[in-house]
């Protein structure tokens, strides 16, 4: 594992343990979108089905694990949760979630490299991957007065994608066979979705002035 | 082949 990899999934990491602490830590998930919360649930149950029985390493078993605790953790609090549902701005998160789902859904059909169910619902997660920030990027733009938890989290999630891009480079330079077109397409894609967030959090950063997307 | 490689990621 190199350098690359290990940063971008410490920075994903801490996206979700930055979400964790705001809904927990001030009991309010104000901006942030139950939809794109749920699809990344959906994105690692498909992709970690394989949890038990392709063994890669203790490391990635245990993130995993965490990855899908946490997930399940924030939608059940978002969901259920007594007070914390009261701060979900139901009204605003409107973005379907079909718009994404079958797409992600046809596509991995379409294109899946072998024809088992885990394959296509794996090739399926780095579709639905590459879109499920979608709700959450349309969620703060509808945002007045965006949180710096908010804010952060949505830049933490954006950094741990621009890293893993970093981490193919160095791959494909240093391992042989190592030819991902449909991971690295969806990749970029995906990464190309937070160029708008970017600036627009740089520029709140540089001025020091509150994050605002303009709609 | 395609996807395999990838496997070993998050």
């Amino acid at each position: 594992m190199n350098v690359f990899r290990l940063a971008g999934d410490m920075m994903h990491l801490l996206s979700i343990v930055v979400l964790l602490l705001k809904i927990t830590g001030i009991k309010s998930c104000r901006g942030i979108s139950l939809k794109t919360q749920e699809l990344y649930l959906l994105v690692f149950i498909t992709r970690y089905l394989d949890i038990f029985t392709n063994f890669v390493s203790l490391y990635n078993t245990v993130m995993k694990l965490v990855f899908l605790g946490t997930s399940s953790a924030i939608v059940y609090y978002m969901r259920y949760d007594r007070i914390i549902k009261l701060t979900y701005d139901k009204e605003q998160d409107t973005f379907k979630y079909l718009l994404l789902v079958a797409p992600s859904a046809v596509l991995a059909l379409a294109t899946s490299h072998v024809y088992t169910v885990l394959e296509v619902l794996w090739t399926f997660s780095i579709y639905l991957e590459a879109v499920a920030i979608m709700p959450q990027l349309v969620l703060l733009q509808r945002t007045q007065n965006i949180d710096n938890l908010t804010g952060n989290y949505v830049f933490l999630l954006g950094s741990y994608r621009g890293l893993y891009i970093l981490n193919w480079i160095y791959r494909f330079f240093t391992e042989k066979h190592y030819r991902q077109w449909l991971v690295w397409t969806c990749g970029v894609v995906q990464t190309i979705i937070y160029c708008d967030f970017f600036y627009y959090y740089f520029l709140s950063w540089q001025n020091n002035e509150k994050l605002a997307l303009p709609a | 082949g395609s996807g395999k490689a990838s496997k070993d990621e998050l």
